[in-house]
């Protein structure tokens, strides 16, 4: 229904906007209706990271997007915030101030949600509070082992 | 409400009786290409009732079930179980009385699933009733796995739109 | 023309072959045709890691997937060996062993081909021999700078 | 035959005139997020006579040209040039007997290209005539752009076939 729907943009639209500059240290972000009628109309990301100028997500760098992306994903989560959130290696782009912003909007939401990311990435595992690994000592079986940041390191080796 | 634990037993590559057990708000999970660590994503999206099977990266419903490796044979079925902390209630109806529920997922190979809440069977419907209003289901937000931002990244806005649709 | 394919599949495939185990640290890979008629058959990627199973690069996990196309990669590339071969980023989804296999193999490929490869891995960084320093300092102006690896740590810094 | 510099002017973020110069066979480019080396990718293809806007992340021919920023007005046009070591003969036919040849393009506002081959003006079928035989051209596989893995990945055999005709 077109007001379902414009509340829904309208939630998302809000939280991207609150998301994005703690992704960024700064910038701004938000969503644009492609057309003028609710019912057809198709969504775009803008954003304009500190510095630059505004434009469509698929004109942004790599890291970019993916952090953009990331800040959508966090406003659609928090449309039906579950207790827990699984990420699944969406640092993998990041360079490393990204990464520490991301982990630290991370550190911030996991006071009400429970954070469980799979990650190769150092400054990732450094900010965890319990690190799970996952090995195949056996060919084509997996066990797990609780591990240190330390060991961590050591077990990305393979 | 918060995860405490997850069984796996014949579920892709964790042929062994596996628990994770999550002490903690921020859990990493680390390992060599390969291993296994996605394998509890698919995990995590199945139980709950996923049933679409390339959702979970497979062809049939009983590809989740472990097939073989170079030293074991493949095993005739899967299991998946959840274990919540439910003292704040916030699983409701006739569960919010339990401090602790469990939702359990098993696969045979003729593909046919059985759920259990509280270690008795139920309907797949059940599981999905229970959820209602804590955010999670099969595709919740709640569950972002490898490629899902590059899809978002790849979307056009006819696209974003219905992933806007869906979330609500 | 059906023998031109058949000659460019059967070279690809034959360098696959070459170049799989080298990243792989084992394992096999090939090049498949789905269909009998040379005119228009499809072509897959087999593949199977050390320890493994056989199977269609689509059913791997995701740092295996980016790394065997990195094998067809570089396969196709000496198809037509060029002077240079620049990479964007071809290692982001790899762990530590994986990335060093693929260090290892540019490496040697090196004796005949001038590598320019943009990252964010500090294995990567640490195998060049030259590391140039992408800034933006000012605003949306990029600049470069020659560094050393433990500059190229702070500069990933942003 | 090896590429020893790569200059750049007006070429998207890299407005003012830059060199890099290739000193090994092993070249790192490092930086944060966004801040111009995806763009170094681009102007090498763009210089060998890429075409297609798309494939440099643009929509018109005229978008690699720096279009302004905060502190700065854009510029008129945009110039990449590359220059080569051919001691070894390997580009051949006129220039064979050049130890250096410099291979230019630039364009202005309207979209118009102009190309150079050691300083003279010349088409662009001079450019990728050059190249022949070098393994070299817009499409080859010696550039792999960020996407290209996640796209050889997810090709069908029908999409993977005519990558390989389009490399032959
Ligand atoms: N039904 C199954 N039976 C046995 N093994 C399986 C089954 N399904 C998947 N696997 C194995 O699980 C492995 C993939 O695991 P997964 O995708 O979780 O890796 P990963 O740890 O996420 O790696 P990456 O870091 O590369 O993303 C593959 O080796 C695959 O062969
Ligand atoms: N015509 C143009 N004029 C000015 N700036 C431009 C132009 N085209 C692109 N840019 C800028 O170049 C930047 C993107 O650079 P690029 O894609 O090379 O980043 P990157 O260093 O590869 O980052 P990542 O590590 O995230 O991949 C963007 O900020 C974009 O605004
Ligand atoms: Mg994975
Ligand atoms: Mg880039």
């Amino acid at each position: 229904t077109r007001e379902r729907f414009k509340e829904t943009f309208d939630k998302v639209n809000a939280k991207i906007q609150e998301k994005f500059p703690k992704l960024f240290g700064g910038g701004h972000a938000h969503l644009e209706m492609t057309d003028d009628d609710l019912l057809t109309t198709g969504v775009a990301i803008m954003a304009r990271p500190p510095g630059k100028r505004i434009s469509n997500i698929h004109l942004m760098s790599g890291g970019e997007k993916a952090l953009t992306a990331v800040a959508m994903v966090f406003a659609i989560f928090e449309l039906n915030p579950a207790p827990f959130c699984m990420l699944d290696e969406v640092d993998a782009p990041l360079d490393e101030a990204n990464v520490g912003r991301f982990c630290e909007l991370v550190k911030e939401m996991s006071a009400q949600v429970q954070f469980i990311f799979i990650t190769h990435n150092k400054v990732t595992m450094e900010m965890s509070q319990q690190l799970i690994g996952v090995t195949m000592r056996e060919s084509g079986v997996s066990r797990i082992v609780d591990v240190d940041v330390a060991e961590a390191a050591l077990m990305a080796m393979g | 409400m918060r995860l405490n634990k997850i069984k796996l037993a014949g579920f892709k590559s964790f042929v062994d009786p596996t628990t994770l057990n999550l002490t903690s708000n921020l859990v990493g999970i680390v390992g060599p290409n390969g291993c296994g660590k996605s394998n509890t994503i698919d995990a995590v999206r199945w139980v709950m009732g996923e049933s679409s099977a390339k959702h979970l990266r497979g062809q049939s419903m009983d590809d989740v079930i472990f097939n073989g490796s170079s030293s074991r044979k493949p095993v005739a079925q899967a299991s998946i179980e959840l274990i919540f902390d439910n003292s704040d209630g916030a699983i409701g109806g006739e569960y919010a009385k339990f401090n602790e529920v469990s939702v359990r997922r098993s696969v045979s190979r003729d593909g046919q699933s059985t759920y259990y809440l509280n270690g008795t069977r139920c309907r797949r419907r059940d599981i999905t009733d229970i959820f209602l209003g804590t955010g999670l289901g099969p595709r919740s937000y709640a569950i972002i796995e490898q490629g899902m931002i590059s899809r978002l990244i790849e979307a056009k806005p006819q696209e974003l739109r219905v992933y806007l649709e869906e979330a609500a």
